[in-house]
């Protein structure tokens, strides 16, 4: 690998990675990842312009503005970023979505699911971890609703999922409840990514692919 | 009454989740 043409590799920035070796290893082909990687330059040189995903560009692009916070998105940033070195480079960025591709099994959908779920990494989810989570998609709705009402969402979730009442969600469990819920996994299936060479033609343009 | 109880049904929900956004120009 130690031969690369140098004109080749001054242009590419430093978190680039040969679609070659990305599209063996994913569900996408060489043009695929080609064409998320227009995606991804997009996405990565909107504000900071270094070829890299920063955690204020994820944001721009998920809701027009650069500021907002939001728990979830904060997590999808953190999976995403498989280094933790604070960035999205694009092989990590072609490797976590190819999860969310529509021929990716459904086993590895609810164990990202369950990591995203999963707030501090305990390996379970936790009573506490999911009225934070509720907590927080209602302050997003902007719904209210008295504390009351929140702990009864909770317990009944609990009671639905906790299948052996040790107050944990473990991944056994959460794998049986989710897929006697598949709706639960709707956001972990982006449609997107079987057309994803039609929503970014230009790939071609920049393509070192013969195919 | 049991699906508008789920909490993982709501957190789904979530603008956050929404990463076809990501290819909205």
């Amino acid at each position: 690998m130690g031969c690369v043409s140098s004109k080749e590799s001054r242009r590419r920035p430093p978190g680039y990675e040969d679609p070659n070796t990305l599209a063996r290893e994913t569900t996408f082909s060489v043009n695929e990842v080609e064409a998320l990687y227009e995606l991804y330059k997009r996405i990565s040189y909107s504000i900071t312009k270094d070829g890299l995903i920063h955690k204020e560009e994820f944001q721009l692009a998920l809701f027009r503005n650069s500021n907002k916070r939001n728990l979830f998105a904060d997590r999808i940033f953190d999976l995403f970023d498989l280094k933790r070195n604070g960035v999205i480079e694009f092989g990590e960025f072609v490797r976590s979505l190819d999860v969310f591709h529509p021929d990716t099994p459904v086993e590895e959908k609810i164990a990202f699911a369950f990591r995203l779920y999963d707030l501090r990494g305990t390996g379970f989810i936790g009573r506490e971890e999911l009225k934070e989570m509720v907590l927080a998609i209602l302050n997003e709705s902007e719904l209210l609703l008295s504390d009351d009402a929140v702990e009864e969402i909770v317990d009944q979730t609990f009671r639905q999922a906790d299948m052996n009442g040790d107050g944990k969600i473990d991944p056994d469990e959460w794998k049986v409840f989710a897929s006697k819920n598949p709706a639960l996994l709707k956001n972990m299936t982006l449609p997107y990514l079987k057309d994803i060479t039609m929503a970014f033609p230009s790939f071609v343009l920049n393509s070192g692919a013969s195919d | 009454k049991p699906e508008s109880m789920n909490a993982f049904a709501l957190i789904s929900r979530s603008q956050g989740f929404n990463l076809g956004n990501l290819f909205e120009k």
